[in-house]
């Protein structure tokens, strides 16, 4: 990032990012977009995530018997 | 908080459920 005001934005390349890179439980990926981050409120990191992962419609895998997102490139 | 992040995660998957 740049400066102190480095800005993340919730958006579905920023995501598509981080499932292609490992496979991410819905708490990792929560991490990655904190509300501080974004500015964004919980209930809508919420919403546009769900939006996101169901457009993605990312493979599924548990690890840990926790269950993980990842994409394929 | 932790707890919050706890919270989100289950909102979000319980989002997903409809959808998996």
């Amino acid at each position: 990032g740049q400066g102190s005001g480095c800005d993340i934005q919730l958006t579905e390349d920023a995501v598509r990012r981080y499932l292609t890179r490992k496979p991410m439980t819905t708490k990792d990926l929560l991490k990655k977009f904190q509300t501080k981050k974004t500015g964004l409120s919980s209930e809508q990191t919420v919403n546009v995530l769900a939006q996101i992962l169901k457009k993605l419609n990312p493979e599924r895998k548990m690890i840990n018997e926790k269950m993980h997102f990842f994409l394929k490139e | 908080s932790s707890s919050e992040a706890d919270e989100m995660a289950a909102a979000l998957e319980a989002e997903l459920n409809d959808f998996i």
